[in-house]
């Protein structure tokens, strides 16, 4: 464990329950792609099955134990309670374009052709991309409310940080995962044009609105 | 080994 993955993982943490708060507190999922939850959900399920084969920490096993739930609980706020407030007009990403080809890839280039491996790296890829819906929601109708950009900000810079903590331990280890590297960087790179105006208006005081 | 490593992030 080193400070960039201990902060990424708790800046992880801290977007996950930011979301949940607005949802619960707001008692609205205004502005939330549920489609994005979902994948996230099927992220952690297919990563967290070697919750049931094998034991690495305390730490690890808690932390995926709250992904997990939190995840879960999400999905279930978006679409049951607070079904009622749910914009699906605006979220109409078309996932399937990128559940199919990840499963692809995963299959294809993995470190083991196992179940477990394969779905470990499945899901990898798809949390690379599992945003998309979300920030296609945000372009589409051209604004995002101050919370859900809080919620973004965490969860991009989680993966920034995790890059971080590769090249930390690649120096320091000698350890390095080509799948996780290269996801990562993807995952994060689909952040820097958020992350730009997260710089340059949220943290000035004003909404996050696109020009028209 | 490396799989372990790999796996203990999240």
């Amino acid at each position: 464990m080193n400070i960039f993955r201990l902060t990424g993982d708790l800046s992880h943490l801290a977007a996950i329950i930011i979301l949940l708060l607005k949802i619960w507190k707001s008692r609205s999922c205004a502005g939330i792609s549920g489609k994005s939850q979902i994948l996230f959900a099927i992220v952690f399920t297919a990563r967290y099955l070697d919750l049931l084969t094998s034991f690495i920490s305390v730490y690890n096993t808690s932390m995926k134990v709250i992904y997990i739930g939190c995840a879960y609980a999400t999905v279930y706020l978006i679409y049951a309670k607070f079904r009622a407030t749910y914009d699906g007009n605006h979220d109409s990403f078309r996932v399937e374009f990128l559940v199919v080809p990840v499963g692809g890839l995963a299959v294809l280039i993995n470190h083991t052709f196992s179940p477990l491996e394969i779905l470990w790296t499945f899901s990898i890829y798809l949390e690379s991309v599992a945003i998309l819906p979300q920030l296609f929601m945000i372009s589409k109708t051209g604004e995002a409310e101050t919370i859900t950009t809080h919620y973004l900000f965490c969860l991009g810079m989680y993966r920034t940080l995790y890059l971080f903590n590769w090249v930390w331990r690649f120096y320091f280890e000698g350890f390095f995962d080509m799948i996780a590297i290269v996801a990562g960087l993807v995952q994060t790179v689909l952040y820097c044009d958020f992350f730009y105006l997260y710089v340059t208006k949220v943290l000035k005081g004003k909404k996050l609105s696109l020009p028209a | 080994k490396e799989q372990k490593k790999r796996k203990d992030e999240l």
